[in-house]
């Protein structure tokens, strides 16, 4: 039996977006709408992210709705169902983009307001499907600025084997009192880039990282042979 | 909005 089910969600307890989840499609889908002309049979307000440990499984609707994280209007029985299908859309999908961006938004705040947020999401994806970019240990640290001060830090590592196996964020906004300690792990190039130039980066053309390093709006200390690599990420 | 649904959602949907 088909059932659609509508999802308030939060940010900072105020509505942030609303989505439904429809089975009436085969094989279910999400869809961010304001409404639906169909009967929803429940609606769950809850913040996005519990939303987001919810999708991956990582917290379960009972436990969300015992604890009052998640509120329920309707069916309190497609919980059940609504797990089930979840698992099934989102949870089978083991690929390795999937798996660090899962480790991105489980782990991690995503600090609002800077595209660069976004764009690496966009990034790791791409990343995740690049063999051999990088030597084993030659990790890369970006540090992204706004107005001159840092906001977020990104390290990106492959393995021996040649695949992506590092991705590690960490934003101003989630850090001890607003002051961001360095991920600790060994780097061999580390870029110090404003947002709206990473931005840039990736959506223009004409604007590639040599030339940013050129014109002194991107700061690089490391190897400097590894730059003509990370090109190929933008 | 930096909302992560919406990022997650984006990724589903490459």
């Amino acid at each position: 039996s088909a059932f659609i089910v509508q999802v308030n969600v939060l940010k900072d307890k105020t509505h942030a977006a609303t989505w439904f989840l429809n089975t009436r499609i085969p094989g279910g889908r999400f869809e961010r709408m304001d409404s639906i002309d169909q009967k929803v049979d429940a609606t769950l307000t809850i913040e996005d992210e519990d939303y987001v440990l919810l999708l991956f499984g990582k917290i379960s609707p009972q436990f969300a709705f015992l604890k009052g994280r998640m509120k329920i209007k309707g069916d309190v029985l497609l919980l059940q169902k609504l797990n089930r299908l979840v698992g099934k859309i989102l949870r089978t999908r083991e690929d390795l983009d999937l798996i660090f961006v899962r480790d991105i938004l489980v782990n991690s705040k995503i600090q609002s307001g800077l595209q660069s947020e976004i764009v690496f999401i966009e990034i790791i994806q791409r990343l995740a499907r690049m063999q051999n970019l990088l030597p084993s240990g030659d990790n890369i640290r970006f540090n992204i600025v706004v107005n001159g001060q840092q906001e977020t830090e990104w390290v990106i590592g492959y393995n021996e084997a040649g695949n992506l196996s590092m991705v590690k964020h960490q934003c101003r906004m989630e850090s001890n009192e607003g002051k961001m300690t360095p991920i600790q792990v060994p780097t061999k190039l580390d870029i110090i880039i404003d947002d709206n130039d990473f931005t840039s980066l990736f959506y223009n053309t004409n604007f590639n990282l040599q030339n940013a390093i050129d014109s002194n709006r991107v700061q690089v200390t490391g190897d400097l042979t590894l730059v003509p690599k990370i090109e190929l990420l933008f | 909005d930096g909302l992560k649904c919406d990022v997650l959602f984006d990724v589903m949907r490459s």
